[in-house]
């Protein structure tokens, strides 16, 4: 935050766009302001709209060079906008520098990019010295705006000042949060929680839920909580299934018919990819959840109330699959959110449920609330 | 005005990352760039503080990686100090 931790003493704000640049139809300045607005939205309790008239909380305008507020802008490249914290006035209001090539993609400026960055600055953030935070004062070319998610720093940061969707920090009752809450945020000990999708990373188990992920270590009773884009920018939110392959120290993850690949907190290059190269009929849209066997380099696809069973040694999938999951896992409910396997067992876990499975007794040994994990 | 290109070359270079230092991390106006001290002195300070804000490799040195970050492009409003 800026020193003095200035923020706006309201949720609901306005903002104006003054003018336009021409390098792009109206409707997209427009469209970039909007979705840049509704980054922090989604994370705090703050609501915007638009102004065409009068003062505003939020004033946005494109100038170039000299533009009355001492500060000039420097022609193209170099600097790219500037914003004021909240306050009355200039305060709040966010500058973008016209000698740009401001563009919908990225083969210019990406003007969502910019603006999400600068309204962080209107709404009190400062700058991050986190690369992957929105908050980090460099403009970085390959980020993709599609994918463009806050960061953990971002959201702690917003949050910090604001408190999350439903919180206020300015309210007395509720002290704020010092871990952010997002929208939405799934709670690790709510008897009702299910789980998108389990891998197993370097000898931790992380747990995937919506944009969030539980990371639990063996050594820690607790487990972190992040966001998946703090970790892996451009994965997506929402996973159907992951695996780690610890031959290869990748974790693959499987969202509809796509899958990526990471290593550590790398994005392997060459990826997405249709997970129809794995070997799947083009009937199947998407994969429930995923598991490696570790020792017989097997994987296993779960789909429905069937599973796959890829060669990890011939890269092919195998011959007489796909077969009933309750055929060769009896006990485990017909179809499965996740799965994971460790000490020997496979985990499945359905809705709240969760089953431990011995391969070797082909047999349930265990059914347990999906979140003991977390020592709830 | 030096006839010398490298020489003047090296000048803007000099400006350059004074004038970066300064809008960016407070450095103040009337210090003047790379004067050889053994403390290594103000811009030396702020070159290590750019490195490590930025996630650079902290050396105090105007390595090819600074160079390249600083002429990024990048928002006008200072890393640290007061917004003014």
């Amino acid at each position: 935050t800026f020193p003095g931790m200035p923020k706006w003493r309201k949720t609901h704000l306005t903002y104006r766009v003054m003018n336009y640049t021409l390098d792009l139809p109206r409707d997209a300045v427009d469209s970039a302001i909007e979705k840049a607005l509704s980054l922090w939205e989604e994370v705090t309790p703050l609501t915007f709209s638009r102004t065409d008239e009068g003062e505003a909380d939020i004033k946005i305008l494109f100038a170039v060079r000299d533009h009355g507020d001492f500060i000039p802008f420097d022609g193209p490249g170099k600097v790219l906008g500037h914003a004021y914290p909240p306050g009355p006035g200039i305060y709040g209001d966010a500058h973008f520098d016209d000698d740009e090539q401001w563009t919908r993609d990225t083969s210019g400026t990406n003007l969502f990019l910019v603006a999400a960055h600068e309204l962080g600055h209107s709404l009190g953030l400062f700058h991050s010295a986190d690369p992957r935070a929105l908050m980090y004062p460099v403009y970085n070319a390959h980020t993709d705006p599609a994918r463009l998610r806050l960061s953990q720093d971002d959201v702690a940061g917003i949050q910090s000042l604001y408190g999350s969707p439903s919180v206020s920090p300015d309210d007395p009752a509720v002290p704020p949060e010092p871990v952010p809450p997002g929208p939405e945020t799934p709670a690790a000990c709510d008897p009702n929680l299910s789980f998108d999708a389990i891998s197993t990373l370097r000898g931790e188990i992380l747990f995937f839920k919506d944009r969030h992920f539980w990371r639990k270590s063996l050594r820690t009773l607790e487990p972190g909580f992040y966001l998946i884009s703090s970790f892996w920018p451009s994965l997506p939110s929402g996973l159907d299934a992951a695996y780690e392959d610890t031959s290869k120290d990748i974790v693959f993850v499987f969202k509809g018919n796509q899958f990526w690949a990471v290593k550590g907190t790398e994005a392997q290059a060459g990826y997405p990819k249709s997970i129809h190269t794995l070997g799947f009929p083009s009937t199947v849209r998407k994969i429930d959840a995923a598991v490696s066997d570790k020792e017989k380099k097997k994987t296993y696809f779960f789909v429905g109330d069937k599973y796959w069973r890829f060669d990890e040694n011939s890269q092919s999938m195998e011959q007489g699959f796909p077969r009933l999951i309750v055929d060769d896992f009896p006990g485990v409910e017909l179809k499965v959110d996740a799965v994971f396997q460790e000490f020997g067992f496979f985990y499945f876990f359905r809705g709240s449920l969760q089953f431990e499975f011995d391969p070797d007794a082909r047999m349930v040994t265990r059914t347990l609330k999906n979140n003991n994990w977390f020592y709830c | 005005y030096p006839l010398n290109g490298a020489a003047r070359k090296e000048g803007s270079t000099t400006d350059f990352v004074q004038q970066y230092l300064e809008r960016y991390y407070n450095l103040a106006k009337d210090t003047k760039a790379f004067v050889r001290r053994r403390d290594g002195g103000p811009v030396v300070d702020k070159l290590r503080e750019m490195q490590k804000f930025l996630g650079l490799e902290v050396t105090g040195k105007l390595d090819s990686d600074t160079l390249d970050m600083m002429h990024k492009p990048r928002c006008g409003v200072p890393d640290v100090g007061d917004f003014a």
